[in-house]
C-alpha cells in the first residue's frame, strides 16, 4: 500500500460517507442524483463479488464492506425515506440507467482479462464506474444547484480520482508486471470526465460567480 | 493474492 492509494481510498470514502451523513442529518438530498448513486451501488455489488471467496486483507474487507453498506443506504434513503425522498429532484434527474449499464455490459463481455463471470463483472464495474458520475454532472447542468454538499461530494470523488491515478504511475515502477489497461483506460476516462467539471468549477471559484454549466 | 493484481484495489 502506497501513499497515494491510501489517499485515494481515504477521499473515496469520504465522498461516500459525507454524503450519507448529511443525507442522514439535513433530511435532504437536494442536487443528488439518484441514478449515480443506484450506478454506484451497482459498480459496488458487480465489482466486490470476490468479498467472501478472495481474502486480501483486513483493510480490503473492511473498506469493501463499508463502501457495500454506504452506497445502498444512499440509495435507500432516496428512495424509501419519507423525509429524504420529498426533496429529491425526481424531474430533474431522468438519465436513464440503461443507456450506461448496456453499453458496459457489451463492452465487458468482448474486453476483460478473463472469460469467466466474476472477470467480467470486474471489468463491468470498471466501465460503469467510470461514467457512474454523468447522471450526477447532468442533473448539476439542469438545477444549476452547486450547493456545499454537491460541492464537497464531487471534489472528494475527484480527489480519490487524482490519486488512483499516482498510484497507478507509483505501482508501475515500482512492482514487476503491473500492467492493467482496463484498469487504467477505464480510470483515465473517469478522471477526463470529472476533469471537464473541475475545469467550470474553478473557474467559478475563482471569478466569484455562481457555476454556470455550459450546456 | 498476486503481489501485482489489481484485484486488491478498492
Amino acid at each position: 500500500m502506497n501513499i497515494f492509494r491510501l489517499a485515494g481510498d481515504m477521499t473515496h470514502l469520504m465522498s461516500v460517507l459525507v454524503l450519507l451523513l448529511k443525507i442522514h442529518t439535513i433530511k435532504s438530498c437536494a442536487g443528488i442524483s439518484l441514478k449515480t448513486q443506484e450506478l454506484y451501488a451497482l459498480v459496488f455489488a458487480t465489482r466486490y463479488l470476490d468479498i467472501f471467496t478472495d481474502f486480501i486483507s483486513v483493510y480490503n474487507t473492511i473498506m469493501k464492506l463499508i463502501f457495500l453498506g454506504s452506497s445502498f443506504s444512499i440509495v435507500w434513503y432516496m428512495r424509501r425515506h419519507k423525509l429524504v425522498r420529498r426533496s429529491y429532484d425526481k424531474e430533474q434527474d431522468t438519465f436513464r440507467h440503461f443507456f450506461l449499464v448496456l453499453p458496459c455490459l457489451l463492452l465487458a463481455l468482448v474486453m476483460n482479462e478473463k472469460f469467466t463471470f466474476k472477470e467480467v463483472m470486474w471489468a463491468f464495474s470498471l466501465y460503469l464506474e467510470a461514467v457512474a458520475i454523468l447522471p450526477q454532472l447532468v442533473l448539476l447542468q439542469r438545477t444549476k444547484n452547486i450547493d456545499n454538499l454537491t460541492g464537497q461530494y464531487v471534489f472528494l470523488l475527484g480527489a480519490y480520482r487524482a490519486f488512483y491515478i499516482f498510484n497507478w504511475i507509483y505501482r508501475y515502477f515500482t512492482e514487476p508486471h503491473y500492467v492493467h489497461w482496463i484498469t487504467w483506460i477505464s480510470g483515465l476516462v473517469q478522471t477526463l470526465l470529472y476533469a471537464d467539471f473541475f475545469y467550470y468549477y474553478f473557474n467559478s471559484w475563482k471569478n466569484n460567480v455562481k457555476l454556470h454549466l455550459p450546456a | 493474492a498476486d503481489e501485482s493484481s489489481a484485484k486488491d484495489e478498492l
